[in-house]
């Protein structure tokens, strides 16, 4: 039984776009309980992501919008994908997660470390 | 070969007390690349944890003191554990990390879901 990304993925994920206020992503972060959140464009394509560390990275450097902190080189995944193949490229990355993108690029879902810790659990 | 909290663990851990401004905190957590603040008192035994999850309620939440943010009741975990035990309980908890601590109730370091990521990967 080799895992793949579909098994253990989030599939609710919540988006932000470019111009969404700091602040209005801290709350989606609060709200929705998440760590990520994958920054799209009107098409829905990805574009970015922001995690609850760069909302810190916005108090420590006191930025006023979200392109200041935002990652645009996203590290992503694909539903099709062993779980360890993942599990590498977020650790090599030192990354927690990883949008889930489709052929089109577009965002269903999310991975994230603590997704892939859920496997270290005994009889999983 | 089942390996151990002691086995995978982060030993360097930076710690804030519940005096410490919320901005220092964030900029020990972009400093150092780290999600996972736990707090203590002058005695170094811990008494709360400050995550960077934290720092973006306080921002949602327009925060002005640690102490508003800081969770009080915190999760922890011992070098002697068996990560599959750990990782049922950061789980349970929905949760990414635990400090370590030893008999005596000091951090020794710290334990998270990147931690045992690592394990998921081929060959780990
Ligand atoms: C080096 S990580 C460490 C902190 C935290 N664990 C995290 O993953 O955000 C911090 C930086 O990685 C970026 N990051 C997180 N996930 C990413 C992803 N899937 N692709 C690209 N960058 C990502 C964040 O935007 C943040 O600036
Ligand atoms: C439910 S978690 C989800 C978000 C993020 N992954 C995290 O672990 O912080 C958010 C809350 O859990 C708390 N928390 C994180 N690690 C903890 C631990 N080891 N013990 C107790 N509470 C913890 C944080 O202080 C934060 O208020």
């Amino acid at each position: 039984y080799e895992p793949r990304v579909r098994d253990v993925m989030t599939r609710e994920v919540y988006t932000a776009t470019i111009d969404t206020e700091i602040r209005e992503v801290a709350k989606l972060i609060v709200k929705h309980g998440i760590d990520h959140v994958p920054i799209v464009d009107d098409q829905g394509r990805l574009v970015g992501i922001v995690t609850s560390w760069d909302i810190a990275k916005a108090v420590a450097e006191n930025a006023k919008s979200l392109e200041e902190v935002m990652t645009r080189r996203v590290i992503v995944a694909y539903e099709s994908e062993s779980v360890d193949v993942v599990a590498t490229r977020l650790t090599r990355h030192k990354i927690s997660g990883a949008p889930v993108v489709d052929s089109a690029g577009r965002v269903i879902g999310v991975i994230t470390t603590d997704d892939l810790a859920k496997l270290v659990r005994r009889g999983a």
